[in-house]
């Protein structure tokens, strides 16, 4: 039974190579499915069997990008609270990212930031003031939210809204590529404050514009890449 | 020299078999999310002389059938392999409770052939 055991090890260990894994993941707390994954994996469940050797398996039609393997990081980032409140700023978050699990075969093709609320956050001000949100690259990232003497910032994404919706996509395929080439993390600051208006702060009104956004729930990194061995591979059979 | 010929039923012939794989039985169920389990199948069955249209043989092939209809101890059959296959994709977590979506070439048998 011993050489039984030792055989299904190497069995099992010979196959999560292939299946491009080096051990047998054993998740800690794993959270739900997202929904887009839920999506992409039931429609190519339904393909019928003739169309899945038609379909380039190293391509993502959904995203129209080159690429085989969808992972979506989870933010693990923590929210910024500074001594002196500001009076304009609603949330400020550090996003991180831990994209040490990417391997130097894949290449990236793709990097899709989504913020999440849990409703869509309206407000019924006549003084015209509006949702107000950037997003900032840092050159380094406290993953614990720990006091960090700020570091570079460079302003990524800045983007006016009249209303926030339960979910924003902002697409930072750029960003992450350039990242990958010398961190394995990725590291951004995320704020939302209200634009200003005289008029509204005197009446309290920015407080309660700020308030309707606290149905902010998490952020995600939906990332794709190609593994070009095994796309290679697929490429080969296909023309032969 | 007299052909060696073995009677095989059509049901002994080179076909795909259905096989069912369960990501429980190989205990791979708490990190697999989708599926729990597909229709891997499997190759099995002769390549007896003559080879037919139907067995997917090589130009290699029907020449060993016929060598081995002729000296059966010296030259073994053709092999019953896969010679089309077709991909899955699996949902999956990572060890940092990441979801993953990968696509996988090679796991299902559609047809055999004789090799």
């Amino acid at each position: 039974s011993v050489v039984l055991g030792m055989e299904l090890s190497l069995q099992e260990s010979l196959l999560l190579k292939s299946l491009g894994l080096s051990t047998k993941p054993s998740p800690k707390t794993p959270g739900p499915v997202p929904s887009v994954l839920w999506r992409i994996f039931q429609k190519r469940k339904t393909l019928p069997s003739t169309n899945k050797d038609l379909a380039d398996a190293c391509r993502v039609e959904e995203f129209n990008v080159p690429g085989n393997i969808i992972r979506v990081f989870a933010d693990q980032g923590h929210f910024i609270h500074n001594g002196q409140p500001q009076r304009l700023l609603c949330l400020q978050k550090r996003l991180y990212f831990n994209l040490s699990v990417l391997e130097e075969g894949e290449h990236l093709t793709m990097a899709q930031l989504e913020i999440k609320f849990s409703h869509n956050s309206y407000h019924t001000s006549s003084q015209g003031q509006v949702f107000e949100l950037r997003l900032y690259q840092t050159s380094q990232m406290s993953l614990r939210g720990m006091p960090s003497h700020e570091h570079s910032r460079k302003l990524l994404v800045e983007q006016s809204f009249a209303r926030l919706h339960k979910s924003l996509l902002f697409n930072l395929s750029g960003v992450a590529k350039d990242w990958r080439a010398y961190s394995r993390n990725l590291g951004l600051i995320l704020e939302i404050s209200v634009s200003d208006g005289a008029s509204a702060v005197a009446s309290g009104g920015l407080q309660s514009l700020c308030a309707s956004i606290d149905s902010f729930l998490d952020t995600s990194l939906l990332v794709v890449t190609l593994s070009q061995q095994q796309c290679k591979a697929s490429r080969r059979r296909r023309r032969r | 020299r007299s052909a060696y010929y073995p009677l095989v039923t059509p049901s002994n012939l080179c076909k795909p078999r259905r096989l069912y794989i369960s990501f429980s039985d190989v205990g791979w169920e708490n990190w697999i999310i989708a599926p729990q389990g597909y229709m891997a199948n499997y190759c099995l069955g002769e390549c007896p002389f003559p080879l037919t249209a139907e067995l997917n043989s090589t130009n290699h092939a029907i020449l060993q059938t016929m060598v081995h209809s002729l000296d059966p101890e010296g030259t073994p059959q053709p092999c019953c392999v896969p010679v089309r296959l077709s991909p899955i994709s699996i949902l999956y977590y990572d060890n940092d409770d990441n979801v993953v979506l990968r696509h996988y070439e090679d796991m299902v048998v559609d047809e055999c052939g004789c090799r």
